[in-house]
């Protein structure tokens, strides 16, 4: 998956995610159009009401629930707003969550809100925390009680694209994780 | 005579006036350029995932093209660069804020599931995942067709523009990024990318391409121009389609050119929720926005300021309340199925973004983290890896 947001000079904004779902999808190539087939229907074999583990049937049309969460956040008053999202399967809702909080309340510049490491809870509640994740609030939490994933995720895959304007101040931001760099003027 | 020297004098008068204005636009610009800091923009601005991409994107604001104009190119460029990461044969989601109008929308090019497909699919998740290799769990590509109704709604320059800067690139010796690089040599993925039909791109004889080696990729050059000439309509309803579709079946897929020339993009009302002075514009289900709103509407109820992450103790605070949101938010992720192929559940998403929800929800967060899977609607739940 990746992520794009941009700002105009007029103020008007656009967040869009673009998904191959897992690393290269399908793994499926179209030598005569060189282009690359995601694995999109995989994402149908994750959707069953928590009081059951049935899996309904594929319905063709069906769009298979997302992750993906292209959003713009506006503040009329102030003139400003936060255009963001990101990429990294379902580590980009609990990304793109810590990024805004970061910015939006914390305190956090745009650089540092995208920056800085996150945790996610996974699907049976356990909590996975990004490399250099703050290793006292670590311990603080299992104090708490909560529960550490046993098996460590290989690789974090977020990454977060932003771009905040403040009023006549543009700053645009993206993540170092896959090396990115914002431009603008 | 007299008029020589009146004319003189104004003209001096003109140049003084000029020399004022412009000192006065430097003043202010240096000073906001001053306050805003050294790493601010005053006009606009893109954020890709790559630098070039950011560059491309900012080339064609800078060309007078609208917002949406420089994502389309940002991404088309994307799809060259981390070709793992998204690309022609994927899906797109927009969220587009019109400043003149205020107006916020969502164009879904999300792919849909074939006409036909495997019966016995979702009997293979369990040996499929993570990684989900081959042609069954290939869905109809929405990514072009999602290019074309936002360019169409929100365009301004012509769509063959768009696609220049990416058709330079790769026909003016791209080399192969360092990221890719990375994913091409990682030690989980090496095996399948061999055994795969992505070995004729990606490898040099038994050699993953390395960061740097030449990649010219002239089958998508030759389509990024096709597509450029004739639209999108050359891969769902013209040639480029039925070479994409006999291509693939070859490799098992049951995709047809009538799932190509069916698929629509469409344009639907983002998910829209107050968070403090802003209003958080979000797409709505089968995207993840209802799930984000819910998150941050309940953590917006604690009011974490900067102040409060100063102290050590207030930091684990906040992310033991960020914890037990997330817990809470994964048990409802059921609810994002495509509310067109399931009636039955039209807008249950919407009760996600209700204070009241996050309210209860508040209540049920105490200081401690090892409530039973039930106290967070978990139980049942087993991976949840939406991408």
């Amino acid at each position: 998956t990746a992520h794009v947001s941009v700002l105009g000079e007029d103020g008007s904004a656009v967040a869009a995610t673009s998904t191959i779902n897992t690393p290269f999808g399908a793994m499926v190539y179209s030598p005569r159009t060189g282009i690359l087939l995601n694995n999109e229907l995989l994402d149908l074999c994750r959707r069953h009401k928590p009081t059951s583990t049935l899996t309904p049937p594929p319905v063709p049309g069906e769009r298979p629930p997302s992750s993906m969460v292209p959003s713009i956040l506006v503040n009329k008053g102030r003139g400003s707003k936060l255009v963001i999202g990101g990429a990294g399967g379902e580590l980009i809702i609990s990304a793109v969550a810590q990024t805004i909080m970061n910015k939006l309340w914390l305190g956090f510049d745009l650089t540092e809100a995208i920056a800085a490491p996150i945790l996610h809870v996974n699907g049976k509640g356990h909590v996975e925390y990004e490399p250099k994740f703050n290793q006292e609030v670590q311990k603080g939490l299992q104090d708490r009680g909560q529960s550490q994933s046993r098996s460590q995720r290989p690789i974090f895959l977020n990454a977060v694209q932003a771009v905040f304007q403040d009023g006549p101040c543009i700053y645009a931001a993206s993540d170092l994780r896959k090396a990115g760099k914002a431009s603008g003027y | 005579m007299a008029w020589g020297s009146r004319a003189t004098i104004c003209l001096v008068l003109l140049g003084v006036v000029l020399g004022l204005v412009i000192i006065v636009l430097a003043a202010v610009l240096s000073h906001r350029q001053a306050s805003c800091g050294p790493s601010a923009f005053t006009r606009a601005a893109v954020a890709a995932d790559s630098e070039i991409c950011s560059d491309i994107g900012r080339a064609i604001l800078q060309q007078r093209g609208s917002p949406v104009d420089a994502t389309i190119a940002a991404l088309i460029c994307t799809g060259v660069v981390n070709p793992q990461s998204m690309g022609l044969g994927g899906g797109v989601v927009f969220t587009i804020y019109n400043a003149s109008t205020g107006k916020v929308e969502v164009i879904n090019a999300r792919e849909t599931v074939p006409a036909s497909y495997d019966q016995r699919l979702l009997d293979q998740c369990k040996n499929a995942l993570p990684l989900g290799t081959g042609a069954q769990w290939i869905g109809v590509p929405g990514e072009l067709r999602g290019y074309a109704e936002a360019h169409r709604r929100h365009g301004r320059l012509p769509w063959a523009q768009l696609f220049q800067p990416t058709i330079a690139l790769l026909r003016e010796g791209f080399r192969v990024p360092f990221i890719l690089s990375q994913f091409l040599n990682n030690s989980i993925l090496r095996p399948f990318l061999y055994s795969s039909t992505l070995r004729q791109l990606f490898f040099n004889g038994t050699e993953t391409l390395r960061a740097q080696d030449p990649f010219p990729w002239p089958a998508l050059a030759n389509t990024l121009e096709t597509v450029a000439k004739e639209g999108a309509e050359a891969l769902y309803t013209g040639m480029l389609g039925h070479m994409l579709v006999k291509d693939i079946a070859q490799q098992g897929s049951q995709l047809t050119v009538q799932d190509l020339a069916t698929f629509q993009a469409e344009v639907v009302e983002p998910l829209e929720m107050p968070l403090g002075n802003y209003t958080l514009y979000s797409p709505p289900p089968p995207a993840g926005g209802a799930i984000l709103s819910f998150i941050l509407n309940v953590l917006k109820g604690f009011n974490f300021s900067a102040e409060t992450v100063a102290r050590p103790e207030g930091k684990v605070n906040v992310y033991h309340h960020l914890v037990e949101t997330l817990k809470f938010a994964v048990g409802q992720r059921w609810r994002l199925w495509d509310p067109s192929s399931h009636p039955g559940i039209q807008n249950i998403s919407l009760d996600l973004l209700r204070e009241d929800l996050a309210q209860r929800i508040r209540q049920q967060i105490d200081s401690r983290g090892d409530h039973q899977l039930s106290h967070y609607n978990l139980s049942g739940i087993r991976g949840n890896g939406m991408g």
